[in-house]
């Protein structure tokens, strides 16, 4: 699979962060997430959007993010938080 | 999702629009009569009655709002989030329902970018009352927007949805679980308009092919949605087989780039490797990135290893993700990720049981079973196997595009008709659907 584009990481993480998927940003640590946590996140988005779990911000991954959608998230706060402990 | 514990401690709801869509084509009439029929698909079916009030304090206050609007979640113009609501507590906005005022929001339309208004308000009303997002493909509580659900006045919840209501507020006390919602006497209810007020633009086009009775050049899933394709016109079908509209659309409106001329396509297919889009007519082919044609396009389908003369029919099998193409009573196997077609190939039809030669389309379906078309029927083949499942032929019309059995006239035959029959004789008389058995308590 190509290697998403940094403008694709960014949009990714924005929206993983802003439906539940990850949890909001660390204050100290700015924007970063460690991959896995992202990995694990993107598994997430897949398997509840009917994707195959790659856990890569493929095509497929990217297209379901760009379609359009509720605003609320699909994952509570302490859902995310408890996945990330 | 896990569910939330709230919900509402009352059972009369009242409602109100407080601002309507500015630069919209819906007028505000039919935005209150699909605010009704919305927030009535689940008073139907539970014990929340809702009454539309004047002043500022119902409990569901519907807007319609641009960008940042202070509540938190701003919205983003086209596309993207398109609204949200406030889930059932004690603060002022609880139940508050918002839709992005910069959408394209349509009602029987077949403009395929709108967004049908009647379907976000059903799952926005579910989040009013208390249901959060599920993952099921086809419940209304699926967070992404997947077009129309039909004719609000007989829209009818997927049985996951009503028994994830049921268990926030009970059944209605006139509903069986498992019957059909009574049909209503129209006078009762707000008129909403056969079509939107714009009436000029969707007027049928003298070309415009019979749906109900025709067979169709070409068939695709893309992107989970199933695409019949007629002469310059195509239909669209949602993942959970709602017709987008009952008007087709411009195959040149829509499918940008191919040649205006092009008064029909032979066969499409979504390329399982990288999702682009293949549509083939005559010794030629164009690939499309989502609905824009790549550079370079279009090139002779000797590239697929095919031999001149066009293909019939083109689908991927996700069983063994290679694409099949079938001319006449020919087919053949050809490999996307190695660019080649497999060896041995092509081979007599006759492998494919029960399937007709000189076929219409064929396409791979959610249900993970192919569909083969021709003429005004249709033919499953199921789990993997290359033979028809018992029943088939059935009839296109019918059981993908909304007709009846006699607006259709074609395969209409006394079995096939019986075998609908008995096949909603079996849905009624059950008393549970997926699995789940309802009971019913509502004292």
């Amino acid at each position: 699979a190509p290697t998403p584009t940094a403008e694709d990481i960014n949009l990714g993480v924005d929206w993983l962060t802003k439906f539940g998927y990850l949890p909001p940003s660390d204050p100290v640590s700015g924007q970063l997430q460690t991959q896995e946590e992202l990995s694990k996140a993107i598994k997430a988005m897949q398997e509840f959007g009917g994707l195959k779990s790659t856990g890569i911000l493929d095509e497929p991954t990217l297209e379901l993010m760009k379609t359009p959608r509720c605003s609320l998230p699909d994952l509570s706060q302490s859902e995310a938080t408890r996945r990330k402990r | 999702s896990v569910q939330p514990l709230t919900k509402w401690a009352k059972r009369n709801l009242s409602w109100r629009i407080r601002t309507y869509p500015k630069e919209s084509a819906l007028g505000h009439d039919t935005v209150r009569a699909l605010m009704y029929y919305a927030l009535k698909v689940w008073s139907d079916i539970t014990p929340l009655n809702f009454h539309e009030v004047a002043g500022n304090n119902a409990d569901i206050q519907i807007d319609f709002s641009r960008a940042d609007h202070n509540d938190g979640y701003p919205f983003d113009g086209p596309g993207g989030t398109v609204a949200h609501a406030f889930f059932p507590g004690d603060l002022h906005t609880s139940g508050d329902t918002h839709f992005d005022d910069e959408e394209s929001w349509t009602f029987r339309s077949s403009d395929v970018h709108g967004m049908d208004l009647f379907a976000v308000a059903v799952h926005e009303f579910g989040h009013a009352i208390g249901l959060t997002h599920i993952s099921d493909m086809e419940s209304i509580m699926r967070p992404y927007y997947q077009g129309p659900v039909g004719d609000p006045l007989k829209y009818d919840l997927p049985y996951d949805d009503k028994v994830r209501i049921w268990q926030l507020y009970g059944v209605r006390e006139s509903v069986s679980p498992t019957a059909k919602p009574e049909v209503s006497r129209a006078e009762d209810h707000p008129f909403l308009p056969d079509l939107p007020e714009n009436r000029s633009t969707i007027q049928p086009r003298k070309d415009e092919p019979d749906r109900c009775n025709t067979h169709f050049d070409a068939v695709a899933q893309i992107r989970g949605e199933a695409f019949f394709f007629k002469g310059k016109y195509f239909w669209r079908l949602t993942r959970n087989k709602h017709l987008v509209s009952l008007q087709p659309a411009q195959i040149h409106r829509f499918w940008r780039g191919l040649p205006l001329n092009m008064d029909s396509v032979d066969a499409v297919y979504e390329r399982a490797t990288d999702h682009k889009i293949v549509f083939f007519k005559g010794d030629r082919y164009w690939v499309f990135k989502d609905n824009n044609v790549e550079e370079g396009y279009p090139r002779p389908i000797t590239d697929f290893g095919l031999p001149l003369g066009g293909v019939d029919a083109a689908f991927s099998w996700p069983h063994n993700d290679k694409t099949y193409f079938f001319k006449n009573n020919l087919y053949w196997r050809y490999d996307d990720q190695e660019h080649r077609m497999d060896e041995g190939y092509p081979v007599e039809m006759t492998l494919w049981k029960g399937i007709p030669a000189m076929l219409d389309d064929a396409m791979g379906w959610s249900d993970g079973e192919i569909y083969f078309f021709k003429g005004k029927e249709y033919w499953k083949v199921v789990d993997s196997s290359m033979e028809v499942e018992q029943g088939y032929p059935q009839s296109t019309a019918r059981d993908w595009l909304v007709c009846s059995d006699m607006q259709s006239d074609g395969p209409g035959s006394e079995s096939s008709r019986t075998g609908a029959r008995s096949r909603h004789g079996q849905q009624d008389e059950s008393r549970s659907e997926n699995g789940y058995e309802v009971c019913s308590c509502t004292s």
